[in-house]
């Protein structure tokens, strides 16, 4: 009699989680802006069997962006998941993966990611900030000040901004815009690039530093600015891809 | 609609009724919640 098939695989199984988790490294490995993505949950799965040791399995995952920076080197399980309240944003995605002989490889993944609504924000947490357009003027006066202030009081390595990662705008009790960007460290002092701006460069790949900023920009009742830089230091095949060379 | 019937009857009197205590096994999907839910 022919062998009984194997029983369905759950979105529990070990087996499933592995796959996930192999998914989610790829995923995060294959991005090039914005925040790395942690699991939250499995929540469809199916296997197609292609013969002994050969499985074809499809996976929708429901992720959740963390408060690292895709150009963060910290490892992703020590990634904190942004919470609820500071405007949470989520990641569906759908990835098509082939196990053979016990190794998953990605054949495919396509995901896309939104942000909690305003409204379940308010619901729960009436006075939580919330997220706001990247563009927004009040945004970009923010990283412009905190970017120009940290190079201000760290003369020695002129940073660049590489890209602004998200900004909230809270207005009780204070007005505040809270922004987070990621930087990179150019072949320019903050006097050089004062005197001729155009000559700074980012640092070629091979001695590429990258960093992150947050800032907190006060604007009424009182105008106060704190912001933070770290950087990374040189990370050996981590890349930025500049607007215009991404294709993403 | 008599066959129909029928048919509906004989399915209820076909369909064998679950043991005492019995517990439907978990769904398979979705998964567990690591974080919380959006």
């Amino acid at each position: 009699a022919p062998a009984a098939p194997p029983p369905p695989l759950g979105c529990d199984d070990p087996e499933i989680e592995a796959a996930a988790e192999f998914a989610v490294i790829y995923i995060n490995g294959h991005s090039h802006h914005g925040y790395r993505f942690a699991l939250n949950r499995i929540e469809q799965v199916r296997v197609l069997f292609q013969g002994p040791n050969n499985e074809i399995l499809f996976l929708e995952l429901d992720l959740l962006e963390t408060t690292c920076h895709i150009l963060n080197p910290t490892p992703l399980v020590n990634c904190s998941v942004r919470t609820f309240a500071e405007h949470a944003v989520e990641g569906d995605c759908d990835v098509k993966l082939q196990k053979v002989n016990g190794q998953f490889s990605v054949l495919a993944s396509k995901c896309h990611s939104h942000a909690d609504s305003a409204e379940d924000i308010r619901e729960v947490c009436p006075n939580c900030p919330l997220l706001a357009n990247l563009n927004d003027t009040d945004v970009l006066a923010a990283v412009s000040s905190a970017l120009n202030d940290y190079n201000s009081k760290n003369p020695d390595v002129y940073l660049m901004l590489l890209e602004i990662g998200r900004a909230v705008k809270q207005y009780h009790p204070v007005q505040m815009v809270s922004v987070e960007f990621a930087v990179a460290a150019t072949n320019c002092t903050s006097q050089q690039a004062k005197d001729n701006l155009a000559a700074c460069q980012l640092l070629p790949e091979d001695q590429s530093n990258f960093g992150f900023c947050t800032a907190k920009m006060v604007t009424e009742p009182s105008q106060d600015l704190i912001a933070e830089c770290q950087l990374y230091g040189h990370q050996p095949g981590v890349t930025y891809p500049h607007p215009g060379q991404d294709t993403s | 609609s008599v066959a129909k019937r029928a048919a509906a009857e004989v399915a209820q009197h076909d369909k064998v009724p679950h043991p005492v205590g019995f517990v439907p096994p978990p769904p398979l999907c979705p998964g567990k919640i690591r974080h919380f839910k959006i």
